[in-house]
Protein backbone atom coordinates (compact mmCIF):
# COMPACT_ATOMS: atom_id res chain seq x y z
CA UNK A 1 0.00 0.00 0.00
CA UNK A 2 3.00 2.12 -0.52
CA UNK A 3 5.14 3.49 2.41
CA UNK A 4 4.37 6.91 4.18
CA UNK A 5 7.21 9.73 3.76
CA UNK A 6 8.20 11.70 6.84
CA UNK A 7 8.70 15.72 6.17
CA UNK A 8 12.34 15.20 7.04
CA UNK A 9 12.37 11.95 4.45
CA UNK A 10 10.26 13.85 1.79
CA UNK A 11 12.91 16.55 1.42
CA UNK A 12 15.79 14.53 2.67
CA UNK A 13 14.54 13.02 -1.44
CA UNK A 14 12.96 16.04 -3.08
CA UNK B 1 8.79 42.82 25.86
CA UNK B 2 6.29 41.19 23.79
CA UNK B 3 2.30 42.26 23.68
CA UNK B 4 -0.33 41.57 21.33
CA UNK B 5 -4.33 42.40 21.79
CA UNK B 6 -7.12 40.33 19.98
CA UNK B 7 -10.42 41.53 19.87
CA UNK B 8 -11.55 38.74 18.13
CA UNK B 9 -10.63 36.55 20.81
CA UNK B 10 -12.39 33.34 19.47
CA UNK B 11 -10.30 33.55 16.04
CA UNK B 12 -7.20 32.02 18.38
CA UNK B 13 -9.42 29.55 20.04
CA UNK B 14 -10.33 28.47 16.92
CA UNK B 15 -6.55 28.38 16.07
CA UNK B 16 -5.97 26.25 18.58
CA UNK B 17 -8.57 23.96 18.08
CA UNK B 18 -7.50 23.49 14.60
CA UNK B 19 -3.53 21.98 15.86
CA UNK B 20 -3.88 20.94 19.44
CA UNK B 21 -4.59 17.46 18.37
CA UNK B 22 -1.88 17.73 15.77
CA UNK B 23 1.06 19.08 17.56
CA UNK B 24 1.89 18.56 20.96
CA UNK B 25 4.48 20.69 21.42
CA UNK B 26 5.67 24.22 19.80
CA UNK B 27 7.55 27.22 19.41
CA UNK B 28 5.44 30.54 18.78
CA UNK B 29 7.58 33.01 16.87
CA UNK B 30 6.50 36.56 17.45
CA UNK B 31 8.46 39.02 15.17
CA UNK B 32 8.01 41.99 12.99
CA UNK B 33 6.15 39.86 10.86
CA UNK B 34 3.59 38.57 13.07
CA UNK B 35 2.45 36.04 15.56
CA UNK B 36 3.35 32.63 13.77
CA UNK B 37 4.58 29.44 14.30
CA UNK B 38 6.10 25.90 12.26
CA UNK B 39 6.04 22.78 14.11
CA UNK B 40 5.14 18.94 12.84
CA UNK B 41 3.34 16.18 14.31
CA UNK B 42 5.13 13.53 17.01
CA UNK B 43 5.49 11.44 14.10
CA UNK B 44 7.05 14.20 11.64
CA UNK B 45 4.48 13.21 8.74
CA UNK B 46 2.42 16.73 8.80
CA UNK B 47 3.86 20.61 9.47
CA UNK B 48 1.87 23.27 10.56
CA UNK B 49 2.50 26.71 9.62
CA UNK B 50 0.54 29.44 11.12
CA UNK B 51 1.10 33.43 10.50
CA UNK B 52 -1.39 35.91 12.19
CA UNK B 53 0.06 39.27 10.97
CA UNK B 54 0.51 42.58 13.14
CA UNK B 55 -1.92 44.39 11.64
CA UNK B 56 -4.78 41.75 12.24
CA UNK B 57 -4.50 42.70 16.00
CA UNK B 58 -5.75 45.77 17.88
CA UNK B 59 -2.03 46.18 19.22
CA UNK B 60 1.05 44.56 18.75
CA UNK B 61 4.15 44.97 20.34
CA UNK B 62 7.70 43.23 19.87
CA UNK B 63 10.78 45.01 20.71
CA UNK B 64 12.80 41.94 19.99
CA UNK B 65 12.39 38.67 18.30
CA UNK B 66 11.31 36.37 20.72
CA UNK B 67 10.39 32.25 20.55
CA UNK B 68 8.01 31.12 23.06
CA UNK B 69 7.78 27.17 23.77
CA UNK B 70 4.64 26.29 24.49
CA UNK B 71 2.53 23.14 25.64
CA UNK B 72 -0.32 23.32 23.10
CA UNK B 73 -2.91 21.47 25.08
CA UNK B 74 -2.00 23.84 28.45
CA UNK B 75 -2.20 27.00 26.00
CA UNK B 76 -6.07 25.44 25.27
CA UNK B 77 -6.91 24.82 28.25
CA UNK B 78 -6.33 28.46 28.89
CA UNK B 79 -7.58 29.78 26.12
CA UNK B 80 -11.32 27.84 27.39
CA UNK B 81 -11.00 29.96 30.61
CA UNK B 82 -11.94 33.02 28.63
CA UNK B 83 -15.37 33.61 27.19
CA UNK B 84 -15.98 33.03 23.41
CA UNK B 85 -16.56 37.06 22.70
CA UNK B 86 -13.58 38.11 25.32
CA UNK B 87 -10.57 40.35 23.67
CA UNK B 88 -7.54 38.33 24.82
CA UNK B 89 -4.06 40.11 25.30
CA UNK B 90 -0.64 38.13 25.16
CA UNK B 91 1.91 39.60 26.98
CA UNK B 92 5.31 38.50 27.50
CA UNK B 93 8.35 40.15 28.98
CA UNK B 94 12.44 39.71 27.51
CA UNK B 95 13.79 36.64 29.01
CA UNK B 96 10.85 35.71 31.42
CA UNK B 97 9.91 31.83 31.62
CA UNK B 98 6.15 32.66 31.70
CA UNK B 99 3.56 34.14 29.20
CA UNK B 100 0.33 35.93 30.39
CA UNK B 101 -2.87 35.25 28.77
CA UNK B 102 -5.56 37.91 29.72
CA UNK B 103 -9.13 37.85 28.99
CA UNK B 104 -11.26 41.17 28.92
CA UNK B 105 -14.91 41.14 28.78
CA UNK B 106 -17.42 43.92 29.91
CA UNK B 107 -18.11 42.50 33.41
CA UNK B 108 -14.41 41.71 34.40
CA UNK B 109 -10.84 40.43 33.40
CA UNK B 110 -8.91 37.28 34.41
CA UNK B 111 -5.21 37.17 33.90
CA UNK B 112 -3.29 33.47 33.56
CA UNK B 113 0.13 32.93 33.39
CA UNK B 114 1.48 29.74 31.63
CA UNK B 115 5.19 27.97 32.20
CA UNK B 116 7.10 28.40 28.91
CA UNK B 117 8.99 25.66 27.77
CA UNK B 118 12.40 25.15 25.90
CA UNK B 119 11.50 23.43 22.19
CA UNK B 120 14.08 21.97 19.95
CA UNK B 121 12.65 22.45 16.51
CA UNK B 122 13.31 22.14 13.41
CA UNK B 123 12.54 25.11 10.12
CA UNK B 124 11.63 24.01 6.61
CA UNK B 125 11.66 26.35 3.94
CA UNK B 126 8.52 25.70 1.90
CA UNK B 127 9.01 26.00 -2.02
CA UNK B 128 5.60 26.74 -3.02
CA UNK B 129 6.28 27.71 -7.09
CA UNK B 130 6.80 24.01 -7.34
CA UNK B 131 2.65 23.89 -6.64
CA UNK B 132 1.12 22.10 -10.31
CA UNK B 133 -2.44 21.81 -8.94
CA UNK B 134 -4.86 24.06 -7.07
CA UNK B 135 -7.90 23.10 -6.11
CA UNK B 136 -10.30 25.93 -3.90
CA UNK B 137 -13.50 24.79 -2.56
CA UNK B 138 -16.02 24.92 0.01
CA UNK B 139 -14.24 23.70 3.60
CA UNK B 140 -16.93 22.58 4.44
CA UNK B 141 -17.43 20.37 1.47
CA UNK B 142 -13.44 19.21 2.03
CA UNK B 143 -14.53 18.57 5.69
CA UNK B 144 -17.32 16.28 4.85
CA UNK B 145 -14.99 14.13 1.62
CA UNK B 146 -12.88 13.68 4.55
CA UNK B 147 -15.37 12.05 7.03
CA UNK B 148 -17.39 9.95 4.30
CA UNK B 149 -13.82 8.71 2.82
CA UNK B 150 -12.23 7.59 6.50
CA UNK B 151 -15.70 5.28 7.27
CA UNK B 152 -14.62 3.04 4.59
CA UNK B 153 -10.71 3.21 4.11
CA UNK B 154 -7.86 4.84 5.29
CA UNK B 155 -5.94 6.45 2.60
CA UNK B 156 -7.38 9.00 -0.02
CA UNK B 157 -5.58 9.04 -3.39
CA UNK B 158 -6.27 12.69 -4.72
CA UNK B 159 -6.08 13.07 -8.25
CA UNK B 160 -5.98 16.18 -10.11
CA UNK B 161 -6.94 16.95 -13.86
CA UNK B 162 -9.04 18.53 -16.80
CA UNK B 163 -11.72 16.94 -15.33
CA UNK B 164 -11.87 18.00 -11.35
CA UNK B 165 -10.47 16.80 -8.59
CA UNK B 166 -10.79 12.82 -7.12
CA UNK B 167 -10.58 11.65 -4.10
CA UNK B 168 -10.65 8.06 -4.12
CA UNK B 169 -10.49 5.20 -1.48
CA UNK B 170 -10.83 1.71 -0.46
CA UNK B 171 -10.93 -0.37 2.35
CA UNK B 172 -12.62 -3.87 3.50
CA UNK B 173 -16.27 -2.91 2.45
CA UNK B 174 -15.57 -1.77 -0.92
CA UNK B 175 -14.28 1.48 -2.42
CA UNK B 176 -15.41 5.18 -2.96
CA UNK B 177 -14.74 8.04 -5.49
CA UNK B 178 -15.79 11.44 -5.31
CA UNK B 179 -15.38 13.82 -7.73
CA UNK B 180 -15.50 17.37 -7.69
CA UNK B 181 -15.59 19.73 -10.98
CA UNK B 182 -14.68 23.42 -11.49
CA UNK B 183 -18.20 25.26 -10.56
CA UNK B 184 -17.35 29.25 -10.81
CA UNK B 185 -20.14 30.23 -8.56
CA UNK B 186 -19.94 34.44 -9.08
CA UNK B 187 -23.01 35.14 -6.39
CA UNK B 188 -21.12 33.71 -3.60
CA UNK B 189 -17.69 32.93 -4.90
CA UNK B 190 -17.00 31.27 -1.53
CA UNK B 191 -19.19 28.15 -2.37
CA UNK B 192 -17.26 27.51 -5.80
CA UNK B 193 -14.68 24.89 -6.60
CA UNK B 194 -11.45 26.61 -8.59
CA UNK B 195 -9.17 24.18 -10.23
CA UNK B 196 -5.67 25.19 -11.59
CA UNK B 197 -3.45 22.78 -12.69
CA UNK B 198 -0.22 22.47 -14.85
CA UNK B 199 -0.16 19.05 -15.03
CA UNK B 200 -2.48 16.34 -14.15
CA UNK B 201 -1.15 14.95 -10.58
CA UNK B 202 -2.01 12.20 -8.73
CA UNK B 203 -0.71 11.36 -4.79
CA UNK B 204 -1.86 9.28 -1.68
CA UNK B 205 -2.37 10.70 1.76
CA UNK B 206 -3.55 9.15 5.00
CA UNK B 207 -7.07 10.05 5.98
CA UNK B 208 -6.20 10.40 9.30
CA UNK B 209 -4.06 13.43 8.84
CA UNK B 210 -6.49 15.05 6.35
CA UNK B 211 -9.46 14.45 9.12
CA UNK B 212 -7.35 16.23 11.67
CA UNK B 213 -6.68 19.27 9.17
CA UNK B 214 -10.05 20.07 8.99
CA UNK B 215 -10.91 20.79 12.48
CA UNK B 216 -9.44 24.66 10.85
CA UNK B 217 -13.16 24.63 8.94
CA UNK B 218 -14.69 27.04 11.37
CA UNK B 219 -12.03 29.55 10.65
CA UNK B 220 -12.60 29.95 7.09
CA UNK B 221 -15.21 29.27 4.30
CA UNK B 222 -12.79 28.13 1.78
CA UNK B 223 -10.12 25.74 1.73
CA UNK B 224 -7.40 25.40 -0.95
CA UNK B 225 -5.76 22.12 -1.79
CA UNK B 226 -2.25 22.34 -3.47
CA UNK B 227 -0.27 19.57 -4.56
CA UNK B 228 3.50 20.15 -5.59
CA UNK B 229 5.06 18.05 -8.91
CA UNK B 230 6.58 15.64 -5.84
CA UNK B 231 3.70 15.45 -4.13
CA UNK B 232 3.84 17.43 -1.02
CA UNK B 233 -0.29 18.40 -0.26
CA UNK B 234 -0.52 21.78 1.34
CA UNK B 235 -4.20 22.21 2.60
CA UNK B 236 -4.50 26.34 3.17
CA UNK B 237 -7.29 27.95 5.61
CA UNK B 238 -7.20 31.84 5.44
CA UNK B 239 -7.43 33.41 8.91
CA UNK B 240 -10.11 36.78 8.42
CA UNK B 241 -7.30 38.81 6.37
CA UNK B 242 -4.86 38.69 9.06
CA UNK B 243 -3.38 35.36 7.94
CA UNK B 244 -3.46 31.40 7.28
CA UNK B 245 -2.95 28.42 8.68
CA UNK B 246 -1.32 25.69 6.86
CA UNK B 247 -1.18 21.93 7.00
CA UNK B 248 1.54 19.76 4.84
CA UNK B 249 1.32 16.34 4.30
CA UNK B 250 4.25 13.97 2.57
CA UNK B 251 3.26 11.92 0.54
CA UNK B 252 3.07 8.02 1.13
CA UNK B 253 5.05 6.75 -1.84
CA UNK B 254 5.19 3.26 -3.60
CA UNK B 255 7.36 0.49 -2.12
Amino acid sequence: KGVQLSITEFYRSA
Amino acid sequence: MFELRLVQGSLLKKVLEAIKDLVNDANFDCSATGFSLQAMDPSHVALVALLLRPDGFEHYRCDRNISMGMNLNNMSKILKCGGNDDIITIRADDGSDTVTFMFESPNGSANFEMNLMDIDSEHHGIDESKCCAVVRMPSSEFQRICKVLSSIGDTVVISVTNEGVQFSTRGDIGTANIVCRQNINVDKPEESTVIEMSQPVSSQFPLRYMNSFTKATPLSNTVTISLTSELLLAVEYTIAEMGYIRFYLAPKIED
